[in-house]
């Protein structure tokens, strides 16, 4: 067994992702992204940081890249809304936080961490959750900055067949 | 959906997912990436794990918080763990998807019963590992 004393593993999603779907721009678009949350993550265990800072810093840099279903880029409902999930968990201690239904938040992640370290509950959602993020100075964005051309694309093809989709099917649902 | 395991330099586990959810879901549906223990989940005593799928069969099966019992009680590594629930259990349920994971020892286990997962990885003087189809 490799005993190797850090470690840092991500995803970006998944599904019936098909070569034949994905452009060679958007392959390349992808992994570009996947390196990016990569480095960001083991810039902070490579100086003998805290896991917990790598993740956190991993996932921001995915919700932040509107490639992926996260953050800007998420997917939207069946009413066109958006509404975003996210948690973390610190092995130390069991200590978890979790929120569910943000629309404005920008990063939920990092409220998902405040909630763990800051707030006397696991899980926050909806309104509270965004009000909770407003008290701490989080960062909010207009819904319509979450929204990408690709995404509502991809919501007009599910409605037409009543699907609902996993991350990648056939390069469309991401 | 996104997420991330790390284990750091002091043996410290953690685990991240965020989401979006589905394309075309139900306004007010709930995943499994906020749910502590189906989608996200970190102890020291087994493993960080976060998943991606159909969040719904990921519920069901509590995969996340499972593997980390299975390594806990039946002592099974954990390849051996994420094997049974990505490979045996969650496709009797049809679930489809996948998940990253890291132990308090070894390489990340990164597995996934879809074509493909969005993925990468990377441990202390190895190069990068980035993929996306099987």
């Amino acid at each position: 067994m490799n005993n190797t004393p850090w470690a840092l593993a991500l995803h970006g999603g998944a599904g019936t992702i098909l070569r034949s779907k994905l452009t060679k721009q958007e392959e390349a678009r992808f992994r570009e992204g996947l390196a990016d949350a990569l480095r960001a993550g083991t810039a902070v265990l490579e100086k003998g940081g805290a896991a917990i800072d790598a993740v956190e810093r991993t996932v921001i840099a995915l919700e932040e890249n509107p490639m992926f279903n996260a953050g800007r880029g998420s997917v939207l409902t069946s009413e066109g809304g958006i509404e975003m999930d996210a948690a973390i968990m610190d092995g130390r201690n069991l200590d978890a936080g979790a929120v569910i239904g943000l629309n404005t938040v920008r990063n939920p992640i990092s409220l998902a961490r405040l909630v763990m370290e800051k707030n006397d509950h696991v899980v926050l959602a909806g309104k509270g959750a965004e009000a909770f993020a407003r008290e701490r100075g989080l960062q909010s964005m207009p819904t319509d900055w979450f929204v990408t051309e690709r995404r509502r694309n991809q919501l007009e093809e599910a409605r037409k067949t009543q699907a609902v989709s996993l991350d990648h099917n056939d390069g469309k649902y991401g | 959906t996104v997420g991330a395991v790390a284990r750091d330099m002091g043996g410290n586990l953690a685990a991240a997912t965020s989401t979006g959810g589905m394309t075309n879901k139900a306004p007010g549906r709930v995943g499994d990436a906020p749910l502590i223990g189906a989608g996200t989940y970190a102890s020291n005593r087994g493993c960080a794990v976060s998943a991606t799928g159909h969040g719904e069969m990921f519920i069901r099966l509590t995969v996340a918080r499972d593997i980390a019992a299975m390594m806990e009680y039946l002592g099974l590594d954990l390849e051996e763990a994420v094997r049974r629930k990505v490979h045996d259990e969650l496709p009797a349920l049809e679930g489809a998807g996948g998940l990253i994971a890291v132990g308090p020892e070894g390489l990340p286990v990164l597995s996934f019963n879809t074509p493909g997962m969005y993925r990468a990885s990377r441990c202390a003087g190895e190069s990068e590992q980035i993929a996306i189809f099987e």
